[in-house]
């Protein structure tokens, strides 16, 4: 199974034709392992990305370091698998039920 | 049937299972129609909502082309069900039904939506599970895969991207699968595909900027239909041509509809609550289904009024 712990998904608001060419370019950077749920297409759009753990300090100080605004969506995409599979069990009990 | 939860999330297996029973339940009303088999060879059915008559003016609507995308095919089951069950108390759906057939289609990409469900051995997977000649990578993106621009802008010729566009146009069977089936009845006059998320509904064309011949027609109808989504919980939808309101994607499925003749062709993202993304929660998956009802029911009764 591939596990997302620690993967964080980040909000991202671009401010300019900049910001989305320097995000453009990111998720050419096939290293880093971005999976963009919403891609940078323009400013006037939100921009999702699942960012795994080991690239989560890297692609922040990219942010911040050419001040593209940014939150964080997602804390812990594991976490959130594991309470949709609780949830699903739950659903199957009271279904057999 | 009775208790079946249509606020969760379900296994393939589940919702194949829960097919029979609405079939069972509305014997004169819905068939399960075999379409093909996938490639890794799990059968794949649409839905037949029908009243009688063979090959009558029909609407398709498809779910879960892209596997993460969980709350397509929930929101389609949901569908399903409200469709039998208004029929004969409804009077738009009784008196579309009377003249129109509606194909749905709940798990367009089943071996993709199996692996993100088996152990979530990915929960986060998008595509086929084909394999790819000469590729460690596996999986075309069906929704680049459709004869219609195929290869252009907005789709990737590497195996490894989320966004492969596949060997060849129609490489995928399950594309080829809808394709054959669309081309056999040969009397579709809406297409309809259901994706998540981001609250967008979008017509003709992705793989080029230009407008289509039957764009104002096609952006006044999508423009109430959203309206009339939002009159649910207020959930605001951006409506436009795939090229104009999110980024040029060549090989999707609307646009072949279009370019095969089906003048009303719809692509649905469904929403978010701006937090979740394809991994909205379960508790969501009822409200998203009744406020998309409104819209489809819109563009339906739209169809059917415009159609003979």
């Amino acid at each position: 199974a591939k596990l997302f712990a620690g993967d964080q998904v980040l909000r991202i608001n671009a401010e300019s034709e900049e910001h989305i060419h320097l995000l453009q370019a990111l998720e050419k950077q096939e290293s880093i392992e971005l999976d963009f749920w919403l891609s940078p297409v323009s400013s006037d759009l939100p921009i999702d990305v699942r960012v795994p753990f080991a690239s989560l300090p890297a692609v922040k100080v990219f942010l911040e370091s050419n001040n593209i605004p940014h939150y964080v969506m997602i804390k812990d995409v594991q976490e959130l698998l594991e309470e949709e599979r609780a949830n699903m069990k739950a659903s199957r009990l009271r279904e057999s039920r | 049937a009775k208790s079946f939860d249509f606020g969760a999330y379900h296994t393939l297996d589940e919702i194949y299972s829960w097919m029979d029973s609405l079939v069972a339940g509305h014997p004169r009303l819905v068939t399960k129609v075999p379409i093909g088999y996938s490639y890794e060879k799990r059968p794949m059915y649409a839905l037949k909502f029908s009243t009688g008559g063979s090959k009558r003016p029909a609407i398709w609507i498809d779910a879960g082309i892209h596997a993460r995308e969980w709350v397509s095919p929930a929101t389609a089951v949901w569908t399903a069900n409200k469709i039998a069950a208004d029929y004969g108390h409804d009077a738009s759906v009784t008196s579309l039904l009377d003249s129109m057939d509606i194909y749905l289609l709940i798990v367009t990409n089943p071996d993709g939506y199996v692996f993100t469900h088996t152990n979530f051995q990915n929960r986060m997977w998008r595509k086929t599970r084909s394999v790819i000649p000469g590729s460690t990578c596996r999986g075309v993106d069906p929704n680049r895969n459709w004869d219609a621009g195929f290869g252009g802008p907005g789709a990737s010729g590497d195996p490894c991207s989320e966004s492969y566009h596949g060997p060849r146009a129609e490489s995928e069977v399950e594309v080829r699968n809808v394709v054959e089936l669309i081309k056999s009845q040969g009397n579709f006059k809406s297409f309809i595909s259901i994706h998540s998320y981001s609250q967008l509904l979008m017509y003709p064309y992705g793989y080029k900027c230009a407008d289509a011949a039957d764009s104002v027609e096609l952006d006044s109808v999508a423009q109430s239909a959203a309206r009339a989504l939002s009159s649910v919980y207020g959930t605001s939808y951006r409506v436009g041509s795939i090229c104009k309101i999110i980024y040029q994607a060549s090989g999707g499925s609307i646009d072949w509809s279009y370019n095969y003749g089906i003048k009303y062709s719809f692509a649905f993202e469904l929403r978010d609550t701006g937090r979740y993304g394809f991994l909205l929660p379960a508790n969501q998956i009822v409200p998203t289904a009744t406020e998309t009802w409104q819209a489809l029911k819109h563009i339906m009764e739209y169809v059917r009024t415009h159609s003979f």
